[in-house]
């Protein structure tokens, strides 16, 4: 499903002080599987997520997404690629503040041409599902941390996109709701076969994952394969 | 230090749905004390820690702090305690993000008239504490979540405040980072007799604290004193 070919990021790469926040990272990931990518704050994780996701493109290297080269499309024909098979839950949430939740989470199927009835239809069902039945009508400003965190993780989910991508899902919530959604994560992928890759810094989040990828100065360090929960 | 008598936040109370954060919170917190406040996502914990820190006032009910009645106090004069009293974490950072780590840092001491060389010379020095040493002149959109995390840590300790109010402040960052900064902690509050509060959702960063309150639907439901690490 991934193929990344020594992929460097470097920020600021035509002013004076350029950053490599990707060193050269090769990495495969079949559909179906379930990883979890760990490491340092500032090791290149959301760098390499951003590059995953077709928000970002590489400085060297090439991406085949399904078969496909992403690595030198651009505008229109990346958005419609991440658009279609692609689920993003951003680090800090990305919501649109002044539309409310609900609003929030039918944006991917705006772009996907979606009739309003059924827009509205899956957009609630997919906030019910991240216990936030009632919530629909609440701005971002109107919602607490986790509360952001969970539209977020609904809005990734809403468009059925075979690959979920999620940087640090349950960093804002307590326990028992970052169990529940694990217990999610895991359903859409054993019932639906969707290819979910998550970063976390928290181990018993990465116990849910079949495989743990390790990033540290912008490099793949391990990459093991593990039984999940 | 802290007294909060019947506290309780509705949200929307003069519209066609209130909501009640908080349904009548009394605490009382001593001078030097590190309490961790836990409990499920949603639960009315930075609503609480808003009303702490001065941010926002009670529906009803009072709050003294160092024994001046704070719950009635509104602009300029809420502005210049809270400045001067507190330094707080906010749980989406905060960061303003035009402005690069440095300035975020410094923003404190303009309000406290700290001549510009010694603001400069502060902030820098917050930041290297933070491990950010090097990464003064980079914008929150060129630092990663955890990183951004440092910057509202180190802007909450820069104007050397006795409370220290943080919200989720470990929630981006690694085990190794998040041990550095909770150790950092732990040291402003021994040696220096910091009053610190600090909110999460995991139990090895709340283990550091000797308190531990928690919150349910807006109500304290166990308040417990108990040895830290
Ligand atoms: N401006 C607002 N208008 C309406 N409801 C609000 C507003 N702000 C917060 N709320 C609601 O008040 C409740 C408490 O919010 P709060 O942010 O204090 O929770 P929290 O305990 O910090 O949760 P989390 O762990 O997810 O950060 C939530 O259910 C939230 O939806
Ligand atoms: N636009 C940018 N310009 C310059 N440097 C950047 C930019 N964006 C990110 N960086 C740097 O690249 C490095 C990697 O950032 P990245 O966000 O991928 O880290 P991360 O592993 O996700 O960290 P965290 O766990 O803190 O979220 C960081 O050191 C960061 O400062
Ligand atoms: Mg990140
Ligand atoms: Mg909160």
């Amino acid at each position: 499903l991934i193929r990344l070919s020594d992929v460097t990021k470097i920020y600021g790469a035509e002013n004076k002080h350029p950053f490599t926040a990707l060193a050269g990272v090769s990495l495969q990931i079949e559909a179906g599987e379930f990883a979890a990518i760990m490491g340092p704050s500032g090791s290149g994780k959301s760098t390499l997520m951003h590059i995953l996701g077709c928000l970002d493109t590489p400085t060297t290297g090439e991406y085949h997404l399904e078969g496909d080269n992403v690595d030198r499309l651009r505008g229109d024909q990346l958005a419609a690629i991440r658009n279609k098979k692609i689920g993003f839950v951003f680090q800090g949430f990305n919501l649109i503040p002044r539309t409310n939740a609900v609003e929030n989470v039918e944006l991917p199927m705006l772009y996907s041409n979606t009739p309003p009835e059924e827009r509205r239809r899956r957009a609630a069902e997919a906030l019910r599902r991240m216990g936030l039945a009632g919530w629909e009508g609440n701005r971002p400003n109107e919602l607490s941390g986790g509360q952001q965190q969970r539209v977020a993780i609904a809005r990734a989910i809403v468009n059925d996109a075979p690959l979920i991508l999620a940087d640090e899902p349950t960093g804002n919530l307590d326990t028992k709701t970052s169990a529940e959604i694990m217990e999610l994560f895991v359903r859409i992928n054993r019932e639906e076969g969707k290819t979910i890759i998550l970063v976390t810094h928290e181990a018993d989040i990465a116990a849910y994952s079949r495989r743990i990828i390790r990033v540290r100065d912008g490099l793949i360090v391990d990459d093991e394969r593990r039984e999940g929960r």
